[in-house]
């Protein structure tokens, strides 16, 4: 069964993007097929993978608002095989609005996916592994749709002050999303980011999740790394950017530890 | 005149808050009289100013949505004259799906902004020299009222990759609420943060930023420093953290070069 992560928190810049694209390209390393859905009118995690995404490209803006199916906006990423992106380009910024008055407006992304799904099997004759859906850093109609499509939520949490804050409030939409919309949601991972030994508190945050979130908080720690920060400049990935650095040596071994740990824990 | 500043990107964690609260607090050590308006749902300006802001505080959601004078929702922050800050609770998470459908529904904030401006010199016999609303990672409605009730932008600009990668977004966002609700607005200040001059990608941004802004990017640079994200952890500004620190003597400087500036470049 394909597993389909929505990877959200609302405060920004904790890792959501270059957790979602390296942990992509590690899986889709191992042979799996991998799908990311950029769903941030920014368009980072079409950037980072080197996909086309200026204006007038299909994009999933097109498929959740004019219906265009996604097997036209999905493109194979660039050097790296088994793994497609769904871009977003600026069209996406005006679709939170519109889809406010718009019939199923929390259903359109997951009847894309599941349409595309079959597109995807039919096409490659083997079935997408994971489907990963990066999201703005916001809990409006766009993180929604990624919510009610997704089977899983991982939630990057940066080691800083602020880290736990916002928590709260994303764990009550999730429970609301699960209670009226899609009763398989669950959320299954947080993924440590930006870890730095140097300071105390990187350290008090981390013990913080793992006594908060015994169970969904993965072993594997994600350190701060300039490697990390640098790779999509070149329009890589850590691991096709600098493969041995300690960063993407980590995303490697958090994408072994997601594939070992059963869905729906 | 009050300069009213709009502290909006909507990338996420290039250091809205941080700035907001580190240059409202040196500005306010000079003796000027400073309101921070939190309009971030997380409440991490509130936080960073040890505001309380559980639920059930009188916040910026009951003025925005209930009409609750800003008089009655503005505190005191503790331990630094000068420095006021109208708080964020979790009730402002549904404040963007609410002033939807509600009348005059972006020029909310700059009328409860009007009235408070009479109010605060009232009382203490000077009228507020700044104030700073620091905005959620979106381009929303509540970002919306911000940008309806300042005069001023200020943009951070995280020196890394994807910092210039929403900014045509931004800026579109700007011209529009110029052009229809509020002929004041001007973009008139970038600030780069999150400087580390061990990387060739800060170097970078920094020549991108100033080339294609030459007026609008600040000189001050403000470094990727650890004292500064520590400062939130301890309920106090960075300059009270650690003063001699190189972030808090850019956050000073920063302020000093906002104060010579003059509006309306
Ligand atoms: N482990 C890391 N070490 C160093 N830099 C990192 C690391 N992870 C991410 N970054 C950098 O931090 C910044 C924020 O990361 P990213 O954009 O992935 O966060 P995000 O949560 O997707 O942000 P947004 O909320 O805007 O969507 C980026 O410039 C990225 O390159
Ligand atoms: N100059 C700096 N050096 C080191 N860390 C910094 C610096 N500025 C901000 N930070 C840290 O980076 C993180 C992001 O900063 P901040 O929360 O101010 O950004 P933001 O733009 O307000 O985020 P959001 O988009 O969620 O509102 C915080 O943990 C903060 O402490
Ligand atoms: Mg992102
Ligand atoms: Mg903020």
């Amino acid at each position: 069964k394909t597993r389909i992560f929505t990877v959200a928190n609302q405060k920004g810049g904790v890792g959501k993007t270059t957790s979602t694209v390296n942990l992509a390209a590690a899986l889709a390393e191992g042979g799996l097929h991998i799908l990311v859905i950029d769903l941030d009118p920014q368009g980072n995690a079409s950037t980072a993978l080197a996909i086309a995404h200026h204006q007038g490209v299909p994009d999933i803006y097109a498929t959740l608002v004019d219906n265009t199916p996604m097997s036209d906006v999905v493109q194979a990423v660039p050097h790296t095989p088994n793994l497609w992106c769904a871009p977003a380009t600026i069209d996406l910024a005006g679709a939170e609005i519109e889809l406010v008055s718009m019939l199923a407006r929390e259903s359109r992304l997951i009847r894309a996916i599941t349409a595309y799904e079959a597109f995807h099997t039919e096409k490659y004759g083997q079935p997408l592994d994971y489907i990963f859906i990066d999201c703005p850093p916001s809990l409006g109609l766009l993180t929604i749709n990624a919510l009610v499509a997704a089977r899983e939520v991982l939630v990057p949490i940066q080691c800083e002050y602020y880290a736990l804050e916002g928590l709260g409030q994303l764990r009550k939409t999730i429970e609301l999303v699960s209670d009226k919309l899609n009763t398989d949601l669950k959320l299954s991972t947080m993924l440590l980011t930006m870890y730095d030994s140097r300071t105390r508190l990187a350290q008090d945050v981390v013990d913080d999740v793992k006594a908060n979130f015994p169970v969904e908080a993965m072993q594997t720690l994600i350190p701060r790394s300039v490697r990390i920060s640098e790779a999509p400049s070149r329009d890589m990935t850590v691991l096709g950017y600098d493969r041995s650095s300690p960063g993407s040596q980590a995303y490697i071994a958090a994408a072994r530890e997601l594939a070992y740990r059963a869905e729906g824990l």
